[in-house]
Formats: C-alpha cells, sequence, structure tokens
C-alpha cells in the first residue's frame, strides 16, 4: 500500500524507517510547498515519518500535521 | 496492515513490541508535536503501544489518547 | 488482524493467551490512563483478555468494558 | 476470524471446542463482570459457547445472552 | 466460515453433519435457555441442523426458528 | 458458501445432488416444522433441491418456497 | 458459484451445459411448482439454461422468465 | 463470471467465441422467448455475442439490445 | 476482467489489441444495431478498440462513444 | 486493471511506457473523435500518457484533459 | 496500483523513485497542460514525486497541488 503527502510549507521532510530488527532512517525526502510524494511501503520501508506542515492521505482517512 | 500516529505533544512515545514467544520494547520512537508516524506490523513488531497524546487513525476507526 | 485497545483508568491488563492445545497467559501488559495498545492476533497468542476500564476498537466495532 | 465477549456478571463461561471427528471441551475460561475475551478460531477451536450473561460481538452482529 | 446460535428455551439441539459421501450425525450439542453455540464449517462438519427454539446469525441474515 | 433453509411445515425435505459427470440424489434430510438446516456446498454436493414450504437465505436474498 | 431457481409452474426445466470444447446437454432437472433448485458452476457445468416459467436469484440481480 | 441472458422473442443467438490467437465461433445456442441462459467465460469461451431481442444483466449491470 | 459493448448502429467494429512487446490488430469484430458482444481481457487481448457508434459498460461506469 | 479513454477530437494520442529499468515509448496509438481505447496495464506497459481533448474513466474516477 | 496525474500548467514533473536500499531518480517525465499520466508502482519505482501545478487522484482520493 502507500500514502499520499503534500507539502503546505517549504522544507517538509519525510524519512523512510527501515524494516527489520533495527530501526534507522535510510532515506530523508525535501519537499517544497506544494509538492506531493506518494510513497509504498516496501521490502526496506516499514514506518514512514513525516516532519513540517503537511495533508496526508492514507487508507484510513486524510489528516494534516497542523491543525 | 499500518496504522498512522500524530503527536499532539512534544515527547509522543510510539513503541514496538517484539513478535515471537518473549514480548519486549526492540523500538522507542519519540515524536514531537505535529509529526506522524506511519507504521506497519512486521516480522518484528506484532503490537504497539502508546504514551503521550496523540491521534490515531486504524482500520478500525479513529480515536485520541486524551478524549 | 489487530485489535485497539485504550486504558481509561490506571492498572488495565492486556493478557495474551497462547495459541495452542493449551491456553496459558504467555504475556500481561499494564497499561496506565490514556495509553493505547495495538495488538494483533499471531502465532503465539490466539486470545486475548482484557481487565480495568478500557475502550476497546476492532472490526467487529467498538465497546467499553465499563458501560 | 476472531469473536468478542464481554461478561455482564461474574463467572462467565466461554469454552472451546475441539476442532476434529470428535467434539469435546479442550480449554474453560471465566471472565468477571467487566472482562473481555476476543478469540479467534483456530487449529484446535472450532467452536465456542458461552454460559452466562454476556455481550456478543461477531462478523454477523451484536448479540446478548440475556435479552 | 461461522455460524452463530442462540437458544431461546432449554434443550435446543446443534446438530453437525458429516462431510463426504455420506452423511450423517457425528455430533448433537445441548443448548439451555440462554446459552450461545459459534460455530464454523470444518473439515468434519459441512451441514448443521438445528432444533427447537433458537435464533440463528449467519452471513445471509438473521432468522427464528419461532417465528 | 452455504445456504439456510428453515422449514414452514412437517416432511420438508433437502436434496443433495452429487457433483460430477453425473447428476443423482446422494442425500435427502427431512426438516420438521421450525428446524434448520445450514449446508454448504462441498466436494460431494454441487446443488441442491427442496421440495416442501421453506424459506431460503443465501448469498442472493431471500426467498420462499410457496410465496 | 451458484444460482437460485424457483419453479413458478410444474415442468420447468434446469439444463446443464458441458464445460469444454464441446456444448451438450449432460443433464435436465425437472422442477415442479414452489420446488428451489441450488445450482453451482462446476467442472462440468459451465453454462444454464432455464425453460418453463421461473424466478431466478444470482449475484447480478433477480429476474422472471415471464414478466 | 458468468452472465444472464433472457430472450424476449423466439430466436436469439447467445454465440461463443474461440480463445486464443484466433477468433472464430465454437459454438451457437437458440433461445426462445422467455428462455434464459446463465454462461461463463471458460478455456474455450472468451468473448460472446447476442444477436436478437434480449435481457442481459452482468456484474456491470443490465441492458437490452432493443431499447 | 469483461467488458459489455452495445452496437447503436450498423457496422460497429471491435478490435483487439496483442498483448506484447508488439502492438497490432489481431481481430476485428463487426456488430449490427443492437447485437451486443461481451469480451474478456485475454492472454492475446490487452487493449480494445471500439469504432462507431456504440454503448459501452465496464467496472468503471458506463459511456457512449457519440454523447 | 484497465482504463477506458474516450477521444473528445481527432489525433488523440494514447502513449504505452515501457515497465522496467529504463522509461522508453513502446507504442503510440491514435484515436479519432468518438473512438474509445479500453487499455490494460501489462507485461509491457507500466505507464500510459494521453495527450489531445480526452475523457479517461479510471477506478478512482473519472477526468477530462480539458476541463 | 496506479495513480492519475493531470498536469494544469507546462513542464509538470513526475520522478520516480527507486525501489531498494537506496532512493534515487530514475525518471523524470515532463507534461504539458491538460496532459494525463497514468502511473503504477513497479518492480523499480516505489515512490513518486510530483513538481509543478497538478490534479492527482489515487484510491485514497483526489487532491491539487496548488489549492
Ligand atoms: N524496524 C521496525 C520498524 C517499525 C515498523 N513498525 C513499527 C512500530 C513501532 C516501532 C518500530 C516499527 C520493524 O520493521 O518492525
Ligand atoms: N510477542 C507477542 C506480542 C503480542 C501480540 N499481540 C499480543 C496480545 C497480548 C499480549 C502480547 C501480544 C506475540 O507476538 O504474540
Ligand atoms: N489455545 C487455544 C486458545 C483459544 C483460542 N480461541 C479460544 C476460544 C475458547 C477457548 C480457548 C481459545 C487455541 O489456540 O485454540
Ligand atoms: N469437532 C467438530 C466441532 C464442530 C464445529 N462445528 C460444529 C457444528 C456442529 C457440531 C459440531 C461442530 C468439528 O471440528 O467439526
Ligand atoms: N455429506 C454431505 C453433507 C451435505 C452438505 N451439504 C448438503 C446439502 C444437501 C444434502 C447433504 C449435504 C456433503 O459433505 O456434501
Ligand atoms: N453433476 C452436476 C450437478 C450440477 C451442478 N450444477 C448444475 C446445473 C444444471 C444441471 C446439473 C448441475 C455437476 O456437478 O456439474
Ligand atoms: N462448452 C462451452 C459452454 C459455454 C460456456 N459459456 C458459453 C457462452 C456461449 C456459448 C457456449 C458457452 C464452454 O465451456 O466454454
Ligand atoms: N480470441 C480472442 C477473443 C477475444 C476476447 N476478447 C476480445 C476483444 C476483442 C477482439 C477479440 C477478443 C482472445 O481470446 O483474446
Ligand atoms: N502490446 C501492448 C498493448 C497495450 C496494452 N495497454 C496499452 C497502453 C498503451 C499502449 C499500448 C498498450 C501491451 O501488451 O502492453
Ligand atoms: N519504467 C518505469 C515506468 C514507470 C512506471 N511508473 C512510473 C512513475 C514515475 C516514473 C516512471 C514510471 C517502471 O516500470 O517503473
Ligand atoms: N528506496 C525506497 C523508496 C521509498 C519508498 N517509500 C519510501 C518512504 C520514505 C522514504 C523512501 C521511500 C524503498 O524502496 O523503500
Amino acid at each position: 500500500d502507500y500514502v499520499v503527502i503534500k507539502a503546505l510549507e517549504n522544507g517538509v521532510t519525510i524519512i523512510g524507517l527501515t524494516r527489520g530488527g533495527a530501526t534507522k532512517f535510510h532515506h530523508s525526502e525535501k519537499l517544497d510547498k506544494g509538492e506531493i510524494m506518494i510513497a509504498q511501503f516496501t521490502e526496506h520501508t516499514s514506518a514512514i515519518k513525516i516532519r513540517g506542515r503537511a495533508d496526508l492521505m492514507t487508507k484510513h482517512g486524510r489528516i494534516r500535521t497542523d491543525e
């Protein structure tokens, strides 16, 4: 499955956390205002962290980081 | 499947509990206010515990820790 | 599948019962007021028991232990 | 799949019946008032019997033993 | 899949009929008033017969033997 | 999948027809008024015939033989 | 999958057509008024023909031969 | 999957077209007014053509050839 | 999956395009007014083209070529 | 899965982009006004591009290139 | 699964990010105003980034980059 993240400001960070016995950051994607990232869960990514003002759409509903 | 957790205050803790015959904490992720973690259940994580004021979205509905 | 349990008081107990020919308690997790546990059924856990005041969300609906 | 049973009085009994050519009681779990058991069907349990005042939630709907 | 049967009187009988080339009764479970049986279809049971006043819940809907 | 048949009179007949190149009656179950049979399709049964006044519930809806 | 056919007159005919490179009638079941046949598609039957006044229920909806 | 075709006049033709690199008519079934054919897609049939006045029910909805 | 095409004029053309590294027409079926073709996607057909006035029903909805 | 494209003008172009490590155009289908193409994703096609005035229907909804 | 992107201005960029331990851009597709790209997640693409004014449709809903 995938999630949809839209940056509502510059410098929003989308972090992929490693799948497995350890939990580390393996990638950090910067989004500027108005950019959208559509990201899957994968063999390498089993958790995702979002920093900054963003709009998130998942199968469980829609939520904003700031409201 | 995955769940969506949004921190409503600083220092919210998302704990992954081990899958298997034993149940221990294998990872503890700190979230500051407004940060979101989208976390799957995995080969290593079969239960998740949330401490602190947070908004949780799962396939069974939405719930807040504090209300 | 998983269930969502929110503790409405301190000292709520979430017990995992063993899968297999025998039925014993293999783990007992304490939750304090406002803490949430999201727990899967697993190779080791085929039944879950809840003691104390709690709010439970499952695919069959939502129910409280106390009302 | 699993079912959700909430005890409405003390001494509610949740009985697991054996899967296979024979049908016997392999486990009997006591629930006191307000306790909840979430129980799967398993390799060992293909039928479940409930004695006492209880509230049952399954995928076919919700029903009480007493009403 | 499973069905839910609630006895509305004493002495309700839930009969399991054998899967296979022959069709015989392999088990007969007695339920007293207010008792509930949640029964799966299994390797051994491919038909179920209900005698007595009962409330039945299945995926096709709910029906009573007496109304 | 299974179907639910409730007898509305005595002597309702539920007939199992054989799966395979031939189509013969392999079993005939008698139901008296108020009795319910819940019957699966199986390795041996690929068609079911109902004689007598009955109420039938299937995944395509509910129908009575007599109305 | 299966279909439900209720005869609205005597002598309704339910014909099974062969699966395979050839299309022939392999079975013809007679239904009298008020009788119901619940018939699957099988290894041997890939088409079904209905002659006479009947009420048909399938996953695509309900239809009568005569209206 | 299957489709349901009801003939609204005599001489309706249901044609099965071959699955494979070639597309030819392998069978042509005649339906008289009020007859119903319930036809699957199969190893041999990957397209179906209908000639004459008929009522068609499929998973995408219902349509008549003549309106 | 399959689609349903009803010709609204004579000489409607249903073209099957080849599956694979090349994309060529492998079959062209003519439909006259009122004829219906129900066509699957197959090992040989991964795209379908419609020329002429027609009514199309698919799982994404219904559309006419001419409106 | 497949998508449905209806050309609203002459010379609409439906381009198939290659699946794999490289992303190139492998086919370009021209549609004239009123023609419909129903196109699957395949072993060879993992993205589709549409140029020109067209009406698109997918499982996520319907959209026009020009409005 | 796939997503639908419609460019609302010239020079919209659809970037495919690599699946695997590393996260790099493997392809960048330019869309001009009114062009639509329907893009799958694949063996090579596990995240997609959108730059520029665009309308996005996914299974979680519809969103624009600019509003
Ligand atoms: N490495 C962890 C990452 C993770 C996924 N879900 C989590 C929930 C809580 C804590 C960590 C995680 C795992 O694959 O299981
Ligand atoms: N180690 C346990 C963790 C667990 C999952 N669900 C639970 C419910 C109750 C108690 C413990 C658990 C297991 O994998 O099964
Ligand atoms: N050990 C039992 C636990 C259990 C699951 N569901 C139950 C219902 C009733 C009683 C016991 C159980 C089993 O795996 O089957
Ligand atoms: N031993 C039986 C238990 C059972 C399941 N469903 C039933 C229905 C009726 C009677 C008995 C049963 C079986 O596994 O099949
Ligand atoms: N022995 C039969 C039992 C049965 C199941 N469904 C039925 C319907 C009608 C008659 C008998 C049956 C079988 O396994 O097939
Ligand atoms: N022996 C037949 C029984 C049958 C199933 N569905 C039918 C429909 C029509 C006639 C016969 C049948 C078969 O297995 O295929
Ligand atoms: N023998 C044919 C029967 C059939 C099924 N669906 C059809 C549609 C049209 C004509 C014939 C058929 C087959 O198995 O394919
Ligand atoms: N022989 C063709 C039949 C066919 C199915 N769907 C079609 C659509 C258009 C033209 C032909 C077809 C095939 O199996 O693929
Ligand atoms: N030969 C192409 C046919 C095709 C399917 N979908 C398409 C979309 C666009 C262009 C061509 C196609 C393929 O199998 O992939
Ligand atoms: N060759 C690419 C095509 C592609 C699919 N989805 C995409 C999204 C963005 C960019 C390219 C693509 C792939 O198979 O993965
Ligand atoms: N290479 C990464 C790309 C990725 C997918 N989802 C992500 C979420 C966050 C960061 C990176 C990613 C992976 O396949 O897992």
